[in-house]
């Protein structure tokens, strides 16, 4: 023991390592116990449990909130998914045309990943099971003219929510981030307030290098929301606190298992209580 | 960078002497910083950050013009060998047929991986003969399918039956048409799946495969080696592969994995094409993960 209350290094750093090994990063790690010891400090916390609970709510703190809006008053309303390989974008959106779908919305999913091997042919599987229309062009197709086709074809049918899938791509590979602006703009063109929502998908497994595809992404497109997929894994997510806290942009959906029906809304007490266990 | 960092450690202390065990430590904190960084498992940069530090004081760094750049080729030196340390060549055989599973978590690069190791060891005279055991992932059989046809490598598959009997039933193909190599291309699974890690080991016993690779990602964080550590427990891995190398991740699971289950990395993957597959380079691996 000491004289910041009863809690000796060994046990911030017991702390330290938790939050390290959960991926919250070394910087947000630390961070986060010096802000812990003055709340300890301040509040004059003396038992472990009550640290523990300090620590929990300043991380639940850290994850900002908001789930999708209910209602669309713009329709369609444009919903863009991006993200890096083999992330779970196109399953992501699956999911989200099922939550949708049993809501009495009229979905629609474009299949702008016109590069990868069945990625067309993995989403109209998904548009099938869920019975939401499908828009799709040939293989190697421009993206942004199924973004345009896609839009065209939600407007003339009516369609509530429109859910566009784009292939995934490293954010350090220039040309694919510039085919991406380019969907955008198209999309901006066609629709002035669309995209509606621009969510990136981020694997639960990634490391430090989540900050930088969500730095990347969100300077070049402007991401509104993130979704954190394969939480039914082993791995704690906890670049989720790192990215609520540097980004200031909600986590909206969390995905947690290969099922349409394994998607939930982020709840931070929940997560931070599944992340320090 | 490191290097720069190291050399004002040393400097300020130059004048004192002796390099003692603090001087060592604060630049093993650097050391320490970069490791988590690239993603490397806390455990392994311990264990890591220990075995350096005593290498450190045993070497001659205070005789060097540059001590932070004799500290740096210590760290370094140590990392390329705890790497490349398992190293050995792949093991087929010429007069029969050669027989390699791919494992791995959901998205890892598992059958993007398949057509480029059949394309890589084609252009090494065999004849490959694709398997497609991915009965859960949606459109995993048309999009090997597709690769395949692309490459003009066959592809064995059965949406009406169980990932083993395709193996089985692909395996015997293989041998009565005269391939030289069977890649076979497995579904995406938690380690924490009993159900999938049973169809899993179930499959490699009656391939009986001569490499068994473990496919992971070089952006994997923290929990990479917990995961690998599963799979080698499960299914006994003879290799990794690392993909996504063409990203900007730093990959230091790829050293967690190494240092905690010790068979080699044999391959990365440096892009979405079938020709995106690259020999391990151990130096080069050791100078990313320091940044
Ligand atoms: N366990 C688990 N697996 C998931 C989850 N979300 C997606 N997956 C799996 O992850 C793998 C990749 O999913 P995809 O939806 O194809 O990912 P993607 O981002 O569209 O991939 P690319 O288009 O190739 O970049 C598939 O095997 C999915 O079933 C999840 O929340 N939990
Ligand atoms: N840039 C890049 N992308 C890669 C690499 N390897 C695979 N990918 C991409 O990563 C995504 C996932 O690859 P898949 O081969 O579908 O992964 P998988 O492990 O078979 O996925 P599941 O079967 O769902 O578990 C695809 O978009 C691939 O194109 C690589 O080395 N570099
Ligand atoms: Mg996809
Ligand atoms: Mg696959």
């Amino acid at each position: 023991s000491g004289a910041s209350g009863s809690f000796d290094d060994r046990f911030y750093d017991a702390l330290e390592d938790a939050l390290i090994l959960a991926d919250i990063g070394l910087e947000t790690s630390t961070d986060l116990i010096a802000r812990l010891k003055s709340e300890i400090a301040g509040r004059g916390i003396t038992t472990p449990a009550a640290a523990y609970a300090a620590l929990k709510t300043l991380l639940a703190g850290d994850l900002a909130v908001t789930k999708l809006p209910d209602e669309f008053p713009p329709k369609p309303w444009v919903i863009l998914v991006v993200g890096v390989n083999g992330v779970g974008k196109t399953t992501t959106i699956g999911k989200l045309a099922g939550e949708f779908g049993a809501a009495g919305k009229k979905v629609m999913l474009g299949a702008a990943d016109t590069f990868r091997a069945g990625a067309v042919e993995q989403l109209k599987i998904w548009a099938q099971r869920t019975k939401a229309d499908f828009v799709f062009q040939q293989d190697g197709a421009d993206p942004a003219s199924v973004a345009f086709d896609a839009m065209e074809a939600s407007k003339a049918r009516g369609i509530d929510v429109l859910i566009l899938d784009t292939a995934g791509r490293l954010q350090n590979k220039t040309n694919l981030m510039n085919e991406l602006s380019k969907i955008v703009r198209v999309i901006k063109r066609n629709l002035p307030q669309a995209p509606n929502e621009v969510l990136l998908v981020v694997d639960a497994t990634t490391g430090q290098n989540a900050l930088n595809q969500a730095r990347v992404f969100n300077e070049i497109i402007g991401v509104t929301g993130f979704v954190i997929t394969k939480l039914d894994g082993t791995s704690k997510g906890g670049i989720a606190v790192a990215l609520s806290k540097n980004f200031g942009i909600p986590v909206r959906k969390i995905g947690v298992g290969e099922g349409v029906d394994d998607l939930q809304n982020f709840d931070p007490v929940s997560y931070v209580d599944a992340l320090l266990g | 960078e490191l290097t720069n960092r190291f050399e004002s450690i040393f400097k300020k202390i130059r004048g004192q002497g002796k390099i003692s065990e603090e001087n060592i430590a604060e630049a093993m904190r650097d050391v320490k910083r970069a490791l988590l960084e690239a993603d490397v498992n806390y455990k392994v940069v311990k264990k890591f950050t220990a075995d350096v530090s005593a290498k450190a004081l045993g070497a001659d760094i205070l005789s060097s013009i540059t001590p932070g750049q004799q500290f740096v080729k210590v760290v370094y030196d140590e990392l390329a060998a705890l790497m490349g340390g398992n190293a050995r060549a792949i093991r087929f055989h010429t007069n029969r047929l050669n027989i390699v599973v791919l494992a791995g978590l959901q998205g890892s690069g598992k059958t993007t991986t398949c057509a480029k190791l059949a394309l890589h060891f084609r252009k090494q005279g065999h004849r490959p003969l694709l398997i497609a055991c991915d009965t859960h992932r949606v459109a995993a059989i048309d999009q090997l399918d597709t690769l395949g046809k692309s490459l003009e490598i066959p592809v064995f598959s059965d949406r009406a039956k169980s990932p083993l009997e395709i193996c089985r039933e692909g395996l015997a193909f293989a041998q009565r048409e005269g391939f030289s190599l069977a890649v076979i291309d497995t579904a995406g699974r938690l380690h924490i799946d009993a159900d999938m890690m049973a169809e899993l080991k179930a499959l490699c016993a009656a391939a009986k495969p001569d490499e068994t690779f473990f496919v992971a990602d070089a952006m994997a964080g923290q929990d990479a080696v917990n995961v690998a550590k599963e799979f080698h427990k499960e299914i006994k891995l003879s290799g990794v592969i690392l993909t996504k190398m063409d990203g900007d991740s730093r990959g230091g699971a790829a050293l967690s994995i190494l240092d905690v289950i010790g068979v080699p990395l044999q391959f990365i993957g440096v892009g979405e094409k079938p020709d995106g597959l690259e020999l391990f380079y151990p130096e080069r691996m050791a100078s990313r993960i320091l940044g």
